[in-house]
């Protein structure tokens, strides 16, 4: 169990390092790291991130948003050693400024080779990357319905039609 | 394991038969703040087997029944079923999609259904075992799954890693 | 104190409910009451938020969206009975749509004849929507500049410049 | 109480002597992600006296001291000066300006000044007592407050609004 473990650990954390450096920069480093290597099933996992010429102490120090771009590289990183075969977005863009969801938006397509993206946003950018909208409304107050949206006609609307 | 279709009928703000087809590898849900977008998220968590409260956002397991508005009255069903082929022949090969249904009455009772036909929700975790697909599976990566990561409350990063391994 | 508490409380309670309808709509009802109406001074608030047509048993119901939406409202419930010099919002406006996005930024637009706002912002309509814009960066890794953005100018050329 | 000018050095990411004016009733901070922008608001609230570390986004409060880069070292001293137009004469009429500054040493050494004197903290609190503004006042709206209003921890609903009454 230790080997399994330890196996998959070791492949997370090459997938870590390559993800967070597609997301931040070839010079940003990180690290993935057992606390206490001597029981690898029971201790705790502490990640480093350190984006480019800073010196963070801890993830806490990081911005908001470079928080979040750090531990979506790491779902990205479990993903890579097992793929699911569908992976749900919930507004995880959020907190990311437009360079960012632009890259982000880039790794979903990647993987989209292999499995399905399901990204509930509300930015344009994200809108413009994915193959089809839903969209969501209510016609009638508290009873919700959903309709295929025709994305190029839809960005001349505006959302306000939905 | 490509998705098909996901069917949500009586489930939160879904007062309404509402069916959802997956025929891109992409795709993007919208919509005002409010409108249902993340009730669509809890539906396939639903349909899958959660059972945490707390990750469906309810009080109460019961309110994920259509509560009622001031036109509509409550509904005394909730249904969601998800859709998948079955391209990696979890079932006999004569079967061209996996369907799987879950439904909760007002009065407590519940089902879960596979293809139609009724089963435990024991057999639609056994089927699912080693496709990667399950509630509680990094496959849901909502915003709170991020705050897990960088809180690490009871341990979740150990756990997602060991659930990869 | 008793009565000066009272007093604030009621006073904030009619402007939460005025705001909130502004927010969302008029059809849209709210309240705040004492949870132990007999003991005020030590009683906890509660606050009930019902968007129109919805009957959500707490607030835990209600979307990310309607969450800030509501929070908000109660912030400039207590704002416009001690109105703060200036008030300073970062990213609040990150779950909304672009709908609630723009009415957030017409009532900081009327609050702003009596006090200085303070926005952060990664929203484009929010950006389309204050006085002036200071642009945040770094040249040099880990070191932060600021500089005045015009904003005409940065329509344009897209954040990328920053 | 109308804004004037917000001076940050050698506080977090600020290494080097930062002015902003504040001569517009709505100020807009965009920039990319981590470049600084909420670095400002927690200069604002440090230089009011705001003393929690988890409110400041810091392990110690040393931390606040920009912690050098590869190419740039450490700084020594993090000093932020708020100024204020002096309209509601918190100060003598003669006046025209209030200028609220913080200073802290490398070594732990901590300095408040008012309009370039050494003061203590309670004179600044005392200062801005009834001008609506102190660390803690709900003027300062992170998305974090939000939060605290709808978990409402700690009571902090009621907190808010006794301030406000
Ligand atoms: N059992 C229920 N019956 C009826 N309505 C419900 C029920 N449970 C939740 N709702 C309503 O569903 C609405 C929409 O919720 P949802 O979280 O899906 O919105 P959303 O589209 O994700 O919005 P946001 O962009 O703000 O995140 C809420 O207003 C809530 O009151
Ligand atoms: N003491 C310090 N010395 C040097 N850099 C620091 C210090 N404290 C924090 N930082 C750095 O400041 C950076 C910027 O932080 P900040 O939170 O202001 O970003 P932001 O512009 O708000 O980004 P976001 O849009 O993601 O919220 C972080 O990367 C952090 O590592
Ligand atoms: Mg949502
Ligand atoms: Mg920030």
């Amino acid at each position: 169990a230790t080997e399994q473990f330890m196996d998959a650990f070791e492949k997370i954390r090459d997938n870590f390092i390559k993800v967070f450096r597609s997301l931040f920069t070839n010079d940003d480093t990180c690290d993935l790291i057992l606390e206490d290597p001597s029981s690898p099933l029971e201790t705790g996992i502490q990640i480093i991130a350190k984006p480019k010429g800073k010196r963070p102490q801890s993830l806490n120090q990081l911005s908001g948003g470079e928080k979040t771009l750090t531990a979506t590289a790491l779902l990205f990183s479990l993903y890579l050693l097992k793929p699911a075969p569908f992976c749900i977005f919930d507004e995880v863009d959020a907190p990311l400024d437009d360079a960012n969801i632009e890259k982000f938006n880039r790794i979903i397509k990647e993987f989209s080779k292999d499995s399905q993206f399901i990204v509930v946003t509300h930015n344009k950018s994200t809108m413009a990357a994915v193959d089809i909208i839903y969209g969501v409304y209510m016609d009638e107050p508290g009873v919700s319905s959903v309709s295929a949206v025709d994305f190029r006609h839809f960005e001349h609307q505006g959302l306000s039609k939905i | 394991m490509k998705l098909k279709s996901l069917e949500i009928k009586g489930f939160k703000s879904f007062a309404q038969d509402t069916v959802l087809y997956f025929s891109e590898p992409v795709i993007g849900i919208v919509g005002p703040n409010g409108s249902g977008k993340s009730n669509i998220v809890d539906a396939i968590r639903w349909v899958l087997g959660e059972q945490s409260n707390r990750e469906l956002r309810l009080d109460q397991m019961a309110n994920v029944l259509f509560n009622g508005t001031k036109s509509k009255k409550s509904s005394g069903l909730a249904q969601v079923t998800l859709t998948f082929e079955n391209d990696k022949n979890i079932l006999p090969t004569d079967y061209a999609n996996v369907s799987i249904s879950r439904l909760l009455y007002r009065s407590g009772e519940s089902e879960y259904r596979l293809n139609g036909v009724a089963c435990r929700l024991k057999d639609i975790n056994n089927l699912l075992m080693d496709t990667g697909i399950s509630s509680e599976s990094y496959a849901i990566i909502a915003l709170g799954m991020v705050d897990d990561i960088l809180l690490d409350k009871e341990n979740s990063r150990r756990r997602m890693i060991e659930q990869a391994a």
